[in-house]
Parts: C-alpha cells; structure tokens; sequence
C-alpha cells in the first residue's frame, strides 16, 4: 500500500 | 478495481439518479428524508476532502465530484426549490440526526487510522455513513406506504453496500496485505441496517405487490 494512497475506494 | 467494486460504485450513482428523478419528475421530495440527504451531504465533504491532497484516478477524482455535486444538489432541491419544498414533511422526518454527527465525530476522534485532521475526517465520513440511512428508514416506516422510486433508492443504496462487502472479501483473496477494519467494519454494520427493508422489498418484488413496510 502507497502511503497515503490508503483510501482508494469511494 | 474488480468487478464487485465497479458493480457498487455504479449501482451507488444509480441510486442518486433514481432519486434526482424521482424529485425532478415528480417535483416532490415526498417520501425523502431531507435529514438523511444532510447527512450524506456532510459525509461526502468530510471523505472526500483528500481531493486537494491525493490523487488516485481519473475516475476517483471524477466520482468524489460526482457524488459531492449530486449530493449538494439533492439538498438544495429540499430546502430551496419552491415547488419540491413544499412537499417535504417535516413532521415525519423528526429523526435527531445531529445526535449521529455527534456520535460519529467522536468516535473518529477515538478510532482512526492515523491522528491527522484528514484520517480522523476520513473516519468520521465513514462511520456517518454507515448510519446515515436510519432517518430515511424510519420515515419510510412511519408513512408505511413507499413509492416505487423511492423504494427503489433505497433499494440501490443497499446493493452497493452489498457489492462493497464482495469487494473487500474479493480483494482480501486477492491481496497480500488487504486490512481495513475501519471501512469494513462500518460497512458490515450498515449492510445490516438495510435488511429489514431488504426483506420487505423482496416479498413485494415476489408478490408483485406494492412495497409497504409494516408500522
């Protein structure tokens, strides 16, 4: 998981 | 993104067309409960604040305006167009709302993923939502008869919670490292609020009968 990147859902 | 995702995120636009053409056809909010409306409103803001900070996709960022935009608009039809407004009944749509903002800002405040004003927002977006659809049960229940539109709303409402909960199983099979129990936790919990409504929705759909929820 990109850090940051963790909510990639909507 | 997998299918089930996909699936849920368009059956979640669904819903919010179904109920932009319920009021605009209609030119009524009959049926809608404007708190809930609100609170979808708020939640949206509060998630989706990591618009300015973090790109994902095209589609992400193209959806979180999607559904800000439709939201605001829904709200706005409630409680300013002339002609829906007079249809809204606040008297069946007494549910203390305020008290779920309250109870979800502080939960975020205790159970988040990080302490950062984004992560303790992004929480709270997430347990908000997960209740936000009790005010418009409960309406639905107090007037007892629901009409075809707006059972239909809430009908797509649930099936995107539904494909969520696939997607997660999907992508916890399929990804080394998938852990959230913040968002899936909250999304077991407001899967399970809809089943009553399930439940009834199915028996009308079998029967061929109007939806009608008993008191």
């Amino acid at each position: 998981v990109v850090k940051g990147k963790i909510h990639d859902e909507l | 993104m997998n299918i089930f995702r996909l699936a849920g995120d368009m059956t979640h636009l669904l819903s919010i067309l179904v109920l932009l053409l319920k009021i605009y056809a209609t030119k009524s909010c009959s049926g809608v409960s404007r708190k809930t409306q609100e609170l979808y409103a708020i939640v949206f803001l509060a998630r989706y604040l990591d618009l300015f900070t973090d790109f994902i996709s095209v589609y992400n960022t193209f959806m979180k305006i999607v559904f800000i935009a439709s939201s605001l608009a829904i709200v706005w039809c409630i409680r300013v167009h002339p002609m829906v407004k007079r249809s809204y009944d606040k008297d069946l749509d007494t549910f203390r709302h305020y008290l779920l903002v309250a109870a979800s800002f502080l939960l975020a405040l205790f159970l988040h993923e990080k302490f950062t004003f984004l992560e303790i927002f992004w929480a709270f977006s997430i347990y908000l939502e997960a209740v936000a659809i009790l005010p418009q049960l409960v309406l639905l229940q107090r007037s007892g008869n629901v009409d075809n539109l707006t059972g239909q709303y809430v009908f797509f409402l649930g099936a995107y919670r539904g494909l969520y909960i696939l997607n997660w199983i999907y992508r916890y099979l399929t990804e080394p490292r998938f852990t959230r129990w913040i968002a899936c936790v909250s999304g077991v919990v407001q899967t399970a609020l809809y089943a009553d409504f399930f439940y009834y929705y199915f028996i009308s759909w079998k029967n061929n009968s109007k939806l009608k929820l008993p008191a």
